[in-house]
C-alpha cells in the first residue's frame, strides 16, 4: 500500500508533467521534475519505484508514459462526474469552470435550495432542487461532488450526500465535516496557502 | 532555515489547533495531533521541535502557547491586507467570504476592469478600475493578492500586481504563471484534491 502521503504529491506530478507535455517536452528526468515541484529528485525517484520501473539511469523518463501511468494510478482516465450543491457565487464558478475537462472531471449536476435559483440556467446545467438531491444523484450514480453552501447548511447537505451515495466530497465552506470514516473529505482552504507564502514575507 | 516542506505543514497544524481550541480543549499531544492531521507523532514532534522547546515529554502541549507560537511563526499575528482582482463570481465569494477573520488576513481592495462592475459595491467593498490598480494598491501598501480573472488575462494582471508592489499571490485561474523569482505564486486547483481522492474510489 502506497502511503497518503505519496498518493498526496502524485496529483502534482501529473499537473506538472501535463504542463512540460503542452510545453512539447517528450522527456524527462528526476531532477528537472524535482526543480519544477519543489521536492529533491530523490524524492521523486523514490515515489515512481512504487508504481514500477518508469525510467532507467541516465535515460530519464518519458513524458506521455508517465502522464499515462499517473491517469491510471489516480483513476482519472475516464472522467468521474461531480454533483455541486450550492449554485451560489461559488457554484457558478464552478459550474463554468473549463478547468475540469480533460483531468478526468465533469460536473454532471447542481442543486440548490432557493427557489429563486431553482430551474434557473447556469453554463450547460438547470439548477435542481435539493428536495430531489438524494433521488437523483443515486440515480446517476455520481460519487464526487462539491459542496458550496454556507457554513450553516454544509454539515445537513454533506450528509445528505452520502445518503446519496457519494462517497468523496470536496467542501469550500470552512467548517469540519463529521461524517463516516469511510467517506473521503478534502477542504479548499485559501488561507492555509496565504499563511504558507507569509511564512516567507517581512 | 526550516525546509519548505516543514514551513507547509505549519498552516494545517495552527488550524488544527485552532479547532482544538473551539472545542475547549487546553491541551494536546503529538499523538492527538498526529491523528487529526493524518502525520506521525513523532513527525509533529520533529516539527514542532525545530522551533523550540514546546512540551515535557508525558506533559504534552499547551493549545494556546502552540496557536501563539504558529501565528508569531506564520507571521499572522496582526491582518494582511489582500487586493483580489476579478471581481466576477469567485471575486464575489471572496468579498463576502468570512472565512479570513481571525486568520491573519482582510480583504482590503477588489479590481475590475469591466465598466458595469466598476462603483459597483460587493459587500463591504466598491470595485475600483483596473486602470487604477499599481497607483492604489502601492498606495495601500498592499502585498498580497488574490487573482480572480480568466485564464487570458492571469499572466498581464500578475505582472501588474507585482509592479504594484505584490510580492505574494494566490491565483485560481488555471494556467501557471511566469514571474520573478522573488514572487511567491500559490494555486487553488481543486482538481489536485480531487484527484487525491479518486485514487482511493473503485
Ligand atoms: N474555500 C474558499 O476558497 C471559499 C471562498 C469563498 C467562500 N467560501 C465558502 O463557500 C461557501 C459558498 O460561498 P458563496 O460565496 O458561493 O455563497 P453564496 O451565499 O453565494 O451561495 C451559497 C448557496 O448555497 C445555497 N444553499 C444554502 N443552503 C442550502 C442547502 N441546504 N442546500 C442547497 N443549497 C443551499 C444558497 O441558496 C446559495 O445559493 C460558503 O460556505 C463560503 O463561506 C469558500
Ligand atoms: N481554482 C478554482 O477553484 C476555480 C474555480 C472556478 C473558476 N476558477 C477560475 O478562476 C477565475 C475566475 O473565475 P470566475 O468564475 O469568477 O470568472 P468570471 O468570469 O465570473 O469573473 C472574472 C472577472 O474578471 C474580470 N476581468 C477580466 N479581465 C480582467 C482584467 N484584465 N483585470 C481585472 N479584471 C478582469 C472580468 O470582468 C470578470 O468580472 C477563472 O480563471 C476561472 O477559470 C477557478
Amino acid at each position: 500500500k502506497i502511503p497518503d502521503i505519496v498518493v498526496a504529491r502524485l496529483p502534482r506530478y501529473l499537473q506538472v508533467l501535463q504542463h512540460m507535455k503542452q510545453e512539447k517536452l517528450v522527456t524527462t528526468n528526476s531532477k528537472v521534475l524535482g526543480d519544477r515541484l519543489g521536492i529533491s529528485a530523490a524524492q521523486i525517484r523514490k515515489d515512481l519505484s512504487q508504481f514500477g520501473e518508469f525510467g532507467k539511469q541516465g535515460t530519464g523518463y518519458s513524458v506521455d508514459f508517465l502522464i499515462n501511468t499517473l491517469r491510471v494510478i489516480l483513476n482519472v482516465t475516464d472522467a468521474w462526474k461531480i454533483v455541486v450543491v450550492g449554485a451560489g457565487d461559488l457554484g457558478h464558478a464552478l459550474a463554468h469552470y473549463q478547468g475540469f475537462t480533460n483531468r478526468g472531471f465533469q460536473v454532471s449536476m447542481v442543486f440548490d435550495n432557493d427557489p429563486r435559483l431553482i430551474g434557473k440556467q447556469i453554463g450547460a446545467f438547470t439548477v435542481q432542487d435539493t428536495a430531489d438531491l438524494i433521488d437523483k444523484v443515486r440515480a446517476a450514480e455520481i460519487h464526487v461532488a462539491m459542496l458550496t453552501v454556507p457554513a450553516s447548511a454544509a454539515q445537513k447537505v454533506a450528509e445528505e450526500l452520502v445518503k446519496a451515495g457519494v462517497t468523496a466530497i470536496l467542501s469550500y465552506a470552512p467548517i469540519v465535516l463529521n461524517l463516516p470514516h469511510n467517506i473521503q473529505v478534502q477542504y479548499i482552504d485559501p488561507i492555509l496557502q496565504l499563511q504558507h507564502m507569509t511564512y516567507y514575507l517581512e
